[in-house]
């Protein structure tokens, strides 16, 4: 196949602009000031740069996460974006970090930046990597929890990507619901 | 229209050199 004059010059621009932050436990600070904006790429070359030079998640210390989220929404709860919005939540068990981990977060990562949820794109904020030496979780947030054909679609084809088997149940849980939970419990509002 | 980009398209840019 011949080049034409230019082609493979210019970056292939993505649907949206993307942050990746990094939070760091340390308890002497307050949550937010452990929470740090790496960089933010919006085409796939530049995607892949990125994920060449950051370590891999299942090489972070436990209470360490990574969050890619739209440019313009922060990823915390207090968000405007986030608030009336929940999560699709996936709990690996421990033995997973080192079979399963890097690689279903390079699922999630590729399935936003390539904008897998067609319609429902829209409704995407971002994902988050939560690395606890209880059991790594991997979510998917979304804007609005009342929103049952945007959250299922998204919640399926989440779970399809991650190749996830269909005897496994994830379930998606509001932050309103997470945020004021009196135990470790939170209740499914949707499952796929 | 949307640009999308399935895993597969995506995958074929991990190890590519950098374009001069």
């Amino acid at each position: 196949r011949k080049l034409s004059l230019g082609e493979g010059l210019e970056k292939h621009p993505l649907e949206n602009r993307w942050a990746l932050w990094f939070f760091k436990n340390d308890r002497n600070r307050a949550w937010r000031d452990n929470l740090h904006l790496v960089t933010k790429f919006d085409t796939v070359e530049d995607f892949w740069a990125l994920y060449s030079h950051t370590q891999p998640v299942s090489k972070l210390s436990s209470g360490c996460d990574y969050a890619l989220f739209k440019d313009g929404i922060e990823p915390m709860w207090e968000d405007s974006r986030n608030k009336h919005g929940g999560r699709w939540l996936v709990s690996l068990a421990k033995q997973q970090r080192q079979s399963d981990l890097d690689r279903l977060w390079l699922e999630t990562l590729l399935s936003l930046i390539g904008e897998a949820f067609e319609e429902y794109g829209e409704e995407v904020c971002g994902a988050v990597v939560n690395v606890r030496s209880k059991g790594d979780k991997i979510a998917i947030w979304t804007s609005e929890a009342e929103n049952q054909p945007a959250v299922t679609f998204i919640g399926r084809v989440f779970k399809e990507r991650l190749g996830l088997s269909p005897k496994v149940v994830i379930g998606y849980q509001a932050h309103a619901d997470t945020a004021t939970k009196s135990n470790s419990f939170t209740k499914n509002k949707f499952v796929v | 229209g949307k640009k999308q980009y399935d895993r597969e398209f995506l995958l074929d840019f991990q190890f590519m050199p950098a374009c001069i």
